[in-house]
């Protein structure tokens, strides 16, 4: 494939070449017919410096232009863009004209993430919570087994203080 | 009916037909300069033939009669380069995507879509939220646990120290040292009784 | 015509960059 700035040189110059052979000598001459007969050397020089300054000047002017738009790069990449996606076969998208349309696509890739960034966090938290609550649930029965302890340990106590009043009862009488 | 070109005209900044139209009317200034200095030139040599019977109203006709073909010419020629132009140089091939728009086809999404995904981003934010308070929630009971749990331990420790009590007595839990000590009292009793009875 | 073509056009070219600015600043601010 030519690069776009070949072919766009190449068609100014095939342009160029038309153009000079549709307004050729003999064309000219035939419409400067009088002078041509009165001056033919002069008439040869005035033709030749037409055809040079008008082709000095339009490729001047395509030299401006592809500066003034930097047009060179721009269409250098156009061409890797083209290169890029020559394999595809099927119309590409294009705007809807609607702008809210067209942003949802735009805008998609950063809500998947954020999404997956929020369900990574939720999860994440969830399983702490959820070893939090083991964490609890194991507490709650160390406290359960802690007062059982206590329970057993106050009321043996109890039981001994209560025979030691029995005891004491007896040693008295 | 024109197209707009308005993809290319995002490509480019312009549109191509005013970058065709810019260069069209740049082209045919040049032919008209270079025509008129033709004919500046043509009647300055002229001038300097005496008794030259060429007057410069007809050496306009010849320059109108030239430029009126050229111009003709011009514009055909330049046509068919417009239009090549617009084909093959400033024009984004159908199948092309342009950089900018890449998610349009990696990601397309419809606002009905989008609507659904912010809904669930507002839901994933409200449940990490109240993620966030249970964490909360479960941090103050266990903090709570702890604390009871040492009270419970303490009251432990008390019991424990009430038999470390009785076991500095030789007595390894507090019954035994009950009844150590009524073993002792009864001892005494009799030592009382038996030192009565030697007294009598 | 041109005109109102080169201004919509070069807004479907730069808008959607600086509303994803937006939306980006938005997202890390929830995050934070």
């Amino acid at each position: 494939t030519i690069s776009r700035v070949k072919l766009l040189d190449t068609m100014v110059d095939t342009f160029l070449q038309k153009l000079v052979a549709a307004g050729s000598y003999k064309r000219f001459s035939d419409c400067y017919k009088r002078f041509y007969q009165l001056q033919p050397d002069m008439t040869q020089r005035i033709y030749d410096k037409f055809i040079t300054q008008l082709q000095a000047s339009i490729r001047e002017e395509i030299c401006e232009i592809k500066e003034e738009g930097n047009l060179e790069a721009v269409l250098n990449s156009l061409d890797k863009i083209v290169e890029e996606g020559r394999d595809r076969k099927e119309p590409a998208w294009r705007p809807s004209g609607i702008p809210e349309k067209d942003l949802c696509s735009i805008m998609a890739p950063y809500f998947l993430q954020q999404r997956d960034t929020l369900r990574h966090h939720v999860q994440k938290q969830e399983a702490k919570n959820r070893q939090l609550a083991d964490a609890i649930l194991a507490g709650r029965k160390q406290v359960e087994e802690l007062q059982l302890q206590i329970q057993a340990r106050q009321q043996a106590f109890q039981a001994l203080h209560r025979e030691q009043r029995e005891l004491l009862a007896v040693l008295r009488e | 009916s024109v197209d707009p070109m308005t993809y290319e005209a995002q490509f480019f900044g312009f549109t191509p037909q005013t970058c065709m139209l810019r260069i069209y009317i740049a082209f045919q200034d040049y032919l008209f300069e270079v025509m008129q200095a033709v004919e500046q030139v043509i009647l300055k040599k002229l001038d300097g033939i005496p008794g030259c019977e060429i007057s410069p109203v007809q050496i306009r006709k010849c320059t109108e009669k030239f430029l009126c073909f050229m111009k003709g010419r011009f514009d055909n020629l330049f046509g068919k380069m417009e239009e090549l132009f617009l084909q093959l140089i400033l024009r984004i091939p159908p199948h092309i995507l342009l950089p900018e728009d890449k998610c349009q086809e990696s990601h397309p999404c419809s606002e009905e879509e989008i609507q659904l995904l912010q809904q669930e981003i507002e839901q994933l934010q409200e449940k990490y939220k109240t993620e966030l308070r249970t964490r909360e929630a479960l941090l103050a009971e266990l903090e709570e646990q702890k604390i009871v749990q040492a009270k419970l331990r303490q009251t432990l420790t008390l019991f424990d120290e009430l038999e470390n009590v009785g076991r500095d007595r030789g007595t390894n839990d507090f019954r035994e040292g009950l009844v150590f000590l009524v073993q002792n009292s009864r001892k005494l009793q009799n030592i009382r009784d038996n030192v009565e009875r030697e007294s009598k | 015509f041109d005109e109102i073509i080169v201004d919509l056009t070069t807004k479907r070219k730069q808008y959607p960059r600086k509303i994803l600015e937006c939306v980006i600043k938005t997202i890390k601010a929830q995050h934070e």
